[in-house]
């Protein structure tokens, strides 16, 4: 279950990452 | 006699009372989702839109297997399925969960 918190603070950066 | 010089509106520029009809700003935030299945989204292709809606809408905790979304977009092929996936990953609108075949979205509003 971490593993999923990590993939999901990673993808949420890639996401603003993206957007910005 | 007057001096005839152009009144129309001299000093025009007052910027003070300028009604300005501004369109909305920021409307497309909090709107109301009914999410047509067909309509580009945010420049996703129909498939990648689908997919999306798919995963989006599945309430476990550990996301929506690739299974499943095989199962629910019949007609699409699984490399179809994979490659999208991958793509919405890439984006950051999805995530793998439990495994790599397990995917949940990171826009829920």
């Amino acid at each position: 279950l971490e593993r999923i918190a990590r993939n999901k603070a990673a993808a949420l950066e890639r996401l603003s990452s993206g957007r910005g | 006699s007057k001096p005839h010089t152009m009144m129309g509106g001299g000093g025009s520029m007052n910027s003070s009372t300028m009604p300005m009809s501004r369109p909305g700003l920021g409307g497309t935030l909090g709107g109301s989702y009914s999410g047509a299945s067909s309509m580009a989204n945010n420049g996703l292709n129909p498939n990648q839109n689908q997919v999306l809606c798919l995963i989006k809408s599945c309430p476990e905790p550990q996301g929506i297997s690739i299974q499943e979304l095989k199962q629910r977009l019949s007609g699409m092929s699984m490399t179809i399925i994979r490659q999208v996936v991958d793509f919405l990953s890439n984006e950051g609108h999805i995530f793998s969960t439990i495994d790599e075949d397990h995917f949940r979205s990171t826009d829920q509003e």
